[in-house]
């Protein structure tokens, strides 16, 4: 996977933490102190679609593009910047009768991102 | 976007202005969250639990564990803390109460209750301790005894006891309560109830969307 930096618009993970502090939620989750959210965001021309990230090397990216040529009116966006790893996110709150609880949430956390 | 059939904007709209959308990305972090935890909304609290019962409750919780480790599987699993309330007490023995929210997992199924509470005894002694569980049956206007636990305590320190399935299906239906009976009115001081970092607590493993499971019979 690929950070988005400076003016990219090829898909790329843009890095978007919510600080618990910030939104008001410190008093009912304990730990941690925010969400590393994330998400994917950028562009997916048809010759990087299929593979589980940006084009993994020059040779594959030339044959996703020869691919793309052969293909007669490939011009639709079937394609879309996804997340391809994620991770789940740990919390530690207090729930509406003040117990306690600990649990992950599966596939909270972007860690990745690639053209489906 | 299914409705339309269209590309999705990540892919082919312009580049996602992160400034000008934050409000956005906050609200869907939030809903995201509330979804995965069963909430309608964040919970308000009730009943503040002081930061040295939770900080001992935390500790005592990451001791290695001696019972054996339960099956995994890729339902979403939960460990619930829940400090005890002192209900009826006698010379020798007190109610506690412990509360449980059945929709915090959505229909929660308990898979594993753990009770655990400080004793303070003097040196060379022991002392039993009956743990008798309680629960209300329909219908019934008082609460019947399902089971004990009598269990030797020859130490000061923090004690633990599994307990069975009558107690963890009163946990998963929201309330369990417990009686601490002891042989004597000394061994029943001993018992520490109210202490800020002594509080007893019920730590109970939890299975998301335990209602919705289909048994065979």
């Amino acid at each position: 996977g690929v950070n988005c930096q400076g003016g990219s618009k090829m898909c790329c993970r843009q890095e978007f933490f919510v600080d618990f502090r910030e939104i008001g939620w410190h008093d009912w989750i304990i730990q941690p102190e925010g969400y590393a959210m994330n998400f994917c965001t950028g562009q997916c021309p048809l010759h990087v679609a299929g593979m589980p990230g940006i084009s993994a090397s020059f040779h594959t990216a030339v044959l996703n593009l020869l691919k793309v040529n052969t293909a007669a009116g490939s011009t639709g966006g079937g394609s879309c910047c996804v997340p391809t790893v994620r991770r789940p996110l740990s919390l530690l709150y207090y729930d509406r009768d003040s117990n306690i609880v600990k649990t992950d949430i599966p596939d909270m956390v972007v860690e990745a991102c690639g053209c489906s | 976007n299914l409705k339309t059939g269209g590309p999705c904007p990540a892919c082919w709209g312009a580049a996602f202005d992160l400034e000008s959308q934050r409000e956005l990305l906050l609200d869907l972090a939030k809903k995201s969250i509330l979804n995965k935890l069963h909430l309608r909304q964040r919970p308000t609290l009730s009943r503040p639990v002081s930061r040295a019962a939770l900080k001992t409750a935390l500790w005592r919780l990451r001791a290695p564990r001696q019972e054996t480790p339960l099956e995994h599987d890729q339902t979403q699993e939960y460990e619930i803390i829940s400090f005890a309330e002192t209900g009826l007490s006698s010379i020798n023995q007190t109610r506690l109460d412990f509360h449980f929210s059945a929709r915090t997992a959505g229909g929660m199924e308990v898979r594993q209750a753990r009770l655990m509470f400080f004793m303070q005894l003097p040196s060379n002694t022991t002392e039993t301790v009956n743990i008798r569980v309680l629960v209300l049956r329909p219908y019934a206007t008082n609460l019947t005894l399902t089971s004990q636990y009598p269990l030797q305590v020859d130490a000061s320190g923090w004690h633990q006891l599994l307990l069975g399935p009558e107690a963890q299906l009163a946990c998963s239906q929201g309330h369990l309560t417990l009686e601490l009976v002891t042989k004597s009115q000394v061994a029943h001081s001993s018992v520490i109830l109210d202490g800020f970092s002594h509080r007893p607590f019920v730590a109970a493993r939890v299975r998301a969307g335990g209602k919705h499971r289909v048994r065979r019979r």
